[in-house]
């Protein structure tokens, strides 16, 4: 264990992405008042967002910036790895008074990560 | 299950985690919890009894979303047109059944009226209704051979209440929709009464409910028993036929199409995007 937790120290975090996540309605309890779907895929970002950024992190110029402040002052954090496009889904679910709807939720689905 | 929608599990664990005192934790997960009400534009959690039922219809629209963007091979077949134009616009699709103790039945020989009443209350006030259709199902005639002329006009109408002061029982009315209907086939039929819910939910008009009236060929002699079944045959209450059992699935059913402003249309999902 301890030469694998002193491998990991040396190993270079991986760089941000995007990460799968599928949300089960009945993990939260939410399965007995949505019919449908019965989860989703939601995903999630993770990851290090490394000085140089490399152009395929998708980072705004002002985290270029702070990134490499922080590469000459380490007061100043790394930009964050965090959602950066995001898509809607739909549930069909009973709300409190049994009735039934179809309802379209926005920015459920994480369609890219990136620095910012 | 949890009495809100924080998973029991998530709201030990936070307890337990010694980050806030008891009673600030508890109010941060009160906070959440109603954070999460809001996302789902809900009061408080559901709780749905087992006798809920669920409209195949509002399924059929669930996966005619699903599908990969091509929606008209996934659109029911029974969709009013001005229902499929409102879905592509509607971010949130709402389905009310009638409040049975509120039906005025009257069958005569050859006419047929039912009043229902749609309790609209629990729309949100932020929420713009802009279509609203009313389904009614039709089983097909089934026994001796109906006359050729077996034809039967179905009218919509908003009731506006009784006048003031007149004698008569009889309702003022607008008629909102009709339509010519051959008896020889089951299936839904929508009519479109966007004009009278867009009023309601808007909080321009009283909302008195509708009035159906089905009307039926002049009966002969020979098929008045033939008649009864007849005007049973439009589902519009549950005394009109034997067959109890189908009567969740085949009673009227209003739809309501609207927006709150919040997100793209129901119809417009991930896989439209891709």
């Amino acid at each position: 264990a301890a030469v694998r937790k002193q491998r990991r120290k040396h190993q270079p975090k991986a760089s941000c992405k995007r990460h799968t996540l599928y949300v089960d309605f009945s993990d939260v309890q939410w399965n007995e008042w949505i019919v449908a779907p019965p989860g989703y895929h939601a995903y999630y970002c993770h990851g290090e967002c490394p000085f140089p950024l490399p152009d395929h992190l998708n980072a705004t110029n002002h985290a270029i910036v702070q990134t490499l402040v922080n590469s000459v002052n380490s007061n100043i954090p790394r930009a964050c790895c965090v959602p950066t496009e995001l898509s809607p889904i739909s549930l069909l679910y009973l709300d409190e008074y049994e009735k039934v709807i179809l309802k379209n939720y926005q920015d459920m689905v994480v369609e890219g990560c990136g620095c910012r | 299950g949890a009495a809100g929608l924080i998973p029991e599990v998530g709201r030990r664990k936070y307890n337990e985690s010694g980050k806030q005192s008891p009673e600030r934790s508890e109010s941060f997960l009160n906070e959440f919890e109603l954070r999460l009400l809001n996302m789902f534009g809900l009061g408080r959690r559901p709780t749905p009894s087992k006798h809920a039922v669920v409209p195949q219809y509002m399924v059929d629209l669930y996966h005619m979303h699903s599908a990969n963007g091509d929606h008209s091979t996934k659109r029911p077949k029974s969709m009013g047109k001005h229902a499929e134009r409102a879905a592509s616009k509607a971010n949130t699709i709402r389905s009310f059944h009638h409040e049975e103790s509120m039906e005025a039945l009257a069958s005569l020989k050859s006419k047929t009226t039912q009043q229902f009443y749609f309790n609209l209350t629990s729309i949100p006030k932020e929420e713009l209704i802009t279509s609203a259709e009313l389904r009614i199902y039709r089983d097909q005639v089934i026994g001796p051979a109906p006359p050729k002329n077996s034809l039967h006009r179905i009218n919509i109408y908003e009731i506006f209440g009784v006048p003031i002061g007149s004698n008569s029982t009889e309702p003022l009315v607008r008629l909102l929709d009709t339509r010519l209907v051959q008896d020889s086939l089951s299936r839904w039929e929508s009519f479109d009464v966007s004009p009278a819910v867009s009023e309601w939910t808007s909080g321009n008009g009283q909302n008195h409910g509708f009035m159906v009236e089905v009307l039926h060929p002049e009966p002969t002699e020979k098929d008045a028993g033939h008649s009864r079944r007849r005007n049973g045959h439009v589902r519009v209450s549950r005394s009109l036929h034997q067959d109890q059992d189908s009567w969740p699935q085949a009673r009227p059913l209003l739809v309501t199409y609207g927006h709150d402003g919040r997100g793209d249309s129901v119809l417009h999902t991930r896989g439209k995007r891709q």
